[in-house]
């Protein structure tokens, strides 16, 4: 797809429908401004965006039914073919604004064939409007091809994609829960646990532990998708690839990594395979290989396919000097070429060739600026580039630099 | 291209494949034909994008596709195509 646009710095946008379809026996003109404000509500009402339509001609998405060559280097051509276009947010005086074909027959509330539902082509176009780009999920709105009316615009709901990209440009509204998937049965909301019953206060600490982002430790990190993603027992946070969190609250493993056993109650380490970019997590003695997130057929397996001649691993990751796969286990680590599917020689070493790094790793991954991190406690190291020496300054506080925690949280009595 | 294509098809596909970013716009000054290589390329990116089968081929799926009403915008940034065609 093409290459991420800009977004919109500023979090109040107003829009103004400039002029409206010649057909008005199709839709009136309330009719299609209340398309617009639904069709923009939809991006509203999941992330911080806020819009609000005004009269005058200076409005962030200005809107227009227009036909043929309309001098904005996008003609349109006649019926059918294109239908719609929109400009990426920006600094250029046309940077939002929303053109219509008005030589489609637009619709609302009709079957498919007597026309084009004018919300469906407006989610789309919006979705451009404060920066996505085409995708080619088919269960996308922002997939290029018009796929027919969406239902009622009240009741309208993203796809998950969209969701997650709209995330990840500006953040989650405050109230969102990331993790619900409409349509999927295993993302049904659990019923409510009666945490008063001794049976089930294990299932409370859990669960508490796992919320405070801000003073625990994590039992894996990895980089995935160019996206860094922190396990803690049966939840995990993620953030984009310029270090925003998705969500402040974590989302539960099993919901978004389909496949695993439902009593894994952690992980051990996770890393995305360099070549296939399948996603392998270790627990114990076994792995897992996702492609995406649906494990493969076949798994678990022993982790002695790896050539590993112990009982689990404490850190996985790839590094981007060399592209092998590094595993970590107490105070040794081994090389593993994933390309040939082979540890390379000579390998158990000790992991003081990694000067400054504690014994007993958390887990640790690349990351996109060339470095590896380290983790371990409430704490990581960095080693820049090819080097195997912690940089200067190191450790740091995981939660202040990654988690978005305070300095006041950070330092909670339980650090000591 | 597929033997029963028209070269009417065939122009309409190509016209396609440079509007949504896909094949580089033909140079205006040479007048610069589309490599069959290219063309096979560009084809397989398109299908793989649209969900089809990749054949590389101007079929009557990939054809029917071109008709579908869609948005104006491209699905590849020109600056993108010229990556791949570097490699």
């Amino acid at each position: 797809s093409l290459t991420p646009q800009n977004k919109w710095n500023k979090r109040h946008l107003s829009w103004r429908v400039r002029t409206y379809p010649k057909d008005s026996a199709l839709l009136g003109r309330d009719t299609v401004r209340a398309l617009m404000y639904y069709a923009l509500k939809v991006w509203s009402d999941i992330t911080p965006l806020n819009f609000h339509e005004v009269a005058g001609s200076d409005a962030d998405i200005q809107i227009d039914f227009t036909k043929a060559d309309h001098n904005d280097g996008y003609p349109f051509d006649g019926p059918g073919g294109t239908v719609a276009h929109a400009f990426f947010p920006g600094e250029r005086f046309t940077a939002g604004d929303t053109h219509f074909d008005d030589d489609e027959a637009w619709t609302f509330r009709s079957p498919d064939s007597h026309g084009m539902d004018l919300f469906a082509v407006a989610v789309h176009e919006f979705g451009h409007a404060i920066g996505l780009v085409h995708t080619s999920a088919m269960e996308s709105i922002m997939r290029p091809y018009y796929q027919g009316p969406v239902g009622d615009p009240l009741k309208y709901d993203l796809p998950y994609e969209d969701k997650v990209r709209v995330w990840q440009l500006y953040g989650v509204r405050d109230s969102v829960s990331h993790t619900n998937q409409p349509g999927n049965p295993s993302q049904t909301p659990e019923p409510p646990v009666l945490l008063d019953l001794p049976e089930n206060r294990s299932t409370l600490l859990v669960a508490q532990d796992a919320l405070d982002r801000c003073t625990s430790h994590f039992d894996a990190v990895a980089q995935i998708r160019g996206e860094a993603f922190f396990f803690k027992g049966k939840y995990f946070w993620r953030l984009t690839r310029e270090k925003h969190l998705v969500s402040l609250r974590p989302a539960q493993i099993h919901r978004f990594w389909r496949g695993l056993p439902p009593n894994l109650d952690s992980v051990d380490a996770v890393y995305e395979r360099p070549g296939d970019h399948k996603i392998v997590f270790f627990k114990g003695q076994k792995y897992w290989v996702f492609k995406d997130n649906n494990v493969e057929e076949g798994y678990p397996r022993p982790i002695s396919d790896f050539g590993l001649p112990v009982d689990g691993v404490d850190a996985a990751f790839v590094w981007l000097h060399n592209d092998k796969t590094y595993f970590f286990k107490d105070n040794n680590y081994w090389r593993y070429d994933d390309h040939f599917r082979r540890m390379d020689l000579g390998f158990p070493k000790d992991t003081t060739l990694w000067k400054g790094l504690p014994l007993q790793l958390d887990d640790a991954m690349r990351w996109s600026d060339g470095s590896s991190y380290f983790f371990k406690g409430k704490e990581y190291w960095r080693v820049p580039g090819s080097d195997m020496e912690v940089e200067a300054g190191y450790p740091r506080l995981i939660a202040k630099d990654w988690l978005r925690c305070t300095e006041m949280q950070s330092d909670s009595p339980d650090s000591d | 291209a597929a033997p029963s294509l028209t070269t009417e098809q065939l122009d309409t596909g190509v016209d396609w494949l440079s509007k949504f970013g896909y094949l580089p716009p033909p140079d205006p000054v040479t007048g610069q034909l589309q490599t069959k290589e290219a063309l096979t390329k560009a084809i397989k990116v398109m299908q793989k994008f649209g969900g089809l089968k990749e054949t590389g081929v101007l079929d009557q799926a990939t054809l029917g596709l071109m008709k579908t009403p869609r948005c104006s915008l491209p699905d590849v940034s020109q600056a993108e195509g010229a990556t791949r065609r570097r490699r």
